[in-house]
């Protein structure tokens, strides 16, 4: 009698590659690439999303072994036994992946002696959701290694398997509402190598779908951790903590912001908890709770949990003052207290503390100098610390002032796309980054 | 095909022990499998491996067993019987 299934309770699960390959041609890029989207084989018709950490803690650790290496399944020398992975249940290994560091691991070889990775890993986490050995010679999950199974880019499971795991997780739901159906679906892959001979002569260029950030008004915008990120549909701009802006190009959210689902297409309001330095991101009726750069279990969630009313917010911020957190929505805005957990009594209210910050917004954020900056369309308000109006001559220029993008008064022609900062940048302005004198200061913060 | 040796014999036992065809040995006593079982074992891996189940360890039973695997058994381990 076969043992009942062991699956998963959670839906997010985290990865890493512990240890690699020691003296594989195939780099640690390539090998974390390879296990990205041979978990994304299983993601992809399950409920299941697969992220990667940096920590120790994550639910699948990969690890690259030789002989006994401390389970109960020794490898044995190149060929005979090459891999293994822990179903999932209670124990510390559920889910983790050991492959044999004595095979000759390839990616797209045609050498008949090597072991190819993306294939044996296929296998592998398909033990690591629950699933056993079957005779089936159709499988995957048939016991014996039977050579390359193709590109990792265009591999699909067979049916059977496919069927084996809906048993287990149910399919993957459809897209989401907010999703546009016509959208080709930019995927958040780590980049495989090129087979030596495709590859692309001209450079990686940018979507044609990538928003400007001279000509566009932000969805939300959030100081985090001390740095500024403007959001804009799937892609966000960070400024570091000098106000300089990290790149000219803006970044995926899917790519950095992860556990977030891959359809949605833009959020309406973010912000850090001032009690935890959680990072809430909002959408609609929905939101998501980050530790970091990492969704935690269980979200999304609705906003009721705040005691909003169904159609979320316009814009969050949290008042340096006090515990408190204020939501925007059209003419209305909350005070939220984060340790009580609960709106302060008389909200939702009409007109908020601060004479002057106009009656809608696309978000609010405080920055470091201690101010409250108030964004709509493409111009802010500043709130100086420990005042309640708003400071004499704005609204300004968010592009200008934060995108390091030509004054739109200045040259009114130039304030959309093409209204870079150069030569024309405002007098005064010492906060420019360095991205007008030819180079571009991109950071990597993990 | 030439009469498996012992030895032969004894790694293809231990094969199939390995992959939950046959119970673990008992080390205590060196527990021997009847040919019975013996060959009840290798039929259930040959239907496994898509070989024809003849319950005997023939030439492509034995190449299969030597073939690049999974370590994880092919069974799940036998329930323990309650005494």
């Amino acid at each position: 009698q076969a043992p009942a299934p062991t699956k998963w309770s959670k839906r997010n699960l985290s990865w890493r590659v512990r240890t690699f390959p020691r003296d594989s041609p195939l780099g640690r890029d390539t090998v974390r690439a390879l296990m990205h989207y041979a978990l994304k084989v299983w993601g992809d018709i399950t409920p299941l999303n697969f992220h990667e950490v940096a920590g120790s803690a994550a639910d699948i650790q990969i690890d690259f072994s030789t002989a006994d290496h401390n389970d109960r399944y020794p490898f044995d020398g190149p060929g005979g036994t090459v891999a293994h992975a822990f179903l999932p249940g209670d124990h510390h290994t559920a889910g983790d992946a050991h492959f044999d560091d004595d095979e000759a691991w390839t990616f797209r070889s045609s050498d008949a002696h090597g072991m190819d990775l993306f294939a044996v890993a296929v296998h592998e986490f398909g033990h690591a959701i629950g699933l056993s050995h079957v005779a089936a010679t159709q499988s995957i999950m048939q016991p014996y290694y039977q050579g390359p199974v193709g590109d990792p880019l265009h591999y699909g499971l067979p049916y059977a398997d496919r069927v084996r795991a809906w048993q287990l997780y149910g399919v993957r739901e459809s897209v989401s509402p907010t999703a546009q159906l016509d959208t080709a679906e930019p995927e958040e892959t780590p980049l495989l190598p090129e087979p030596p001979d495709h590859r692309p002569s001209t450079p990686h260029v940018p979507g044609k779908d990538v928003p400007h950030r001279c000509s566009a008004h932000f969805d939300a915008v959030a100081q985090i951790r001390g740095e500024a990120f403007f959001f804009k549909g799937r892609y966000f701009w960070r400024l570091n903590r000098d106000r300089h802006l990290v790149s000219l190009q803006p970044a995926q959210m899917h790519r950095f912001w992860r556990g977030l689902p891959p359809h949605l297409d833009g959020v309406d309001a973010v912000y850090e908890r001032t009690i935890d330095h959680k990072i809430v991101f909002f959408r609609g009726d929905r939101y998501w709770v980050f530790q970091d750069t990492h969704v935690e279990e269980g979200f999304p969630r609705p906003v009721s949990d705040f005691g909003l009313p169904p159609g979320g917010v316009d814009a969050a911020f949290s008042w340096a003052h006090s515990d408190k957190t204020y939501f925007f929505k059209d003419q209305l805005y909350w005070r939220y207290n984060e340790l009580t957990r609960r709106m302060d009594p008389g909200h939702p209210a009409r007109s908020p503390p601060w004479r002057g910050v106009p009656s809608t917004l696309d978000d609010a954020m405080r920055w470091s100098d201690g101010a409250a900056y108030f964004f709509r369309g493409r111009e802010y308000w500043k709130v100086p610390d420990s005042e309640l109006a708003v400071a004499p001559g704005y609204p300004q220029s968010t592009a200008r002032d934060w995108l390091v993008c030509r004054d739109p008064q200045a040259d009114p022609e130039g304030g959309g796309a093409e209204g870079e900062a150069g030569a024309h940048a405002p007098p005064g302005q010492h906060d420019r980054s360095h991205a007008e004198d030819g180079y571009q200061v991109c950071a990597c913060s993990s | 095909a030439p009469a498996p040796r012992a030895e032969d014999l004894s790694l293809e036992v231990e094969w199939l022990s390995k992959f939950g065809y046959l119970p673990p040995a008992d080390p205590a006593t060196g527990q021997l499998q009847t040919q019975e079982e013996l060959s009840k074992a290798v039929a259930a891996m040959q239907r496994f491996a898509g070989l024809e189940a003849t319950g005997v360890l023939d030439v492509a039973t034995r190449a299969r067993m030597r073939t690049p695997r999974c370590s994880l058994p092919d069974l799940p381990a036998p329930a323990r019987r309650r005494r």
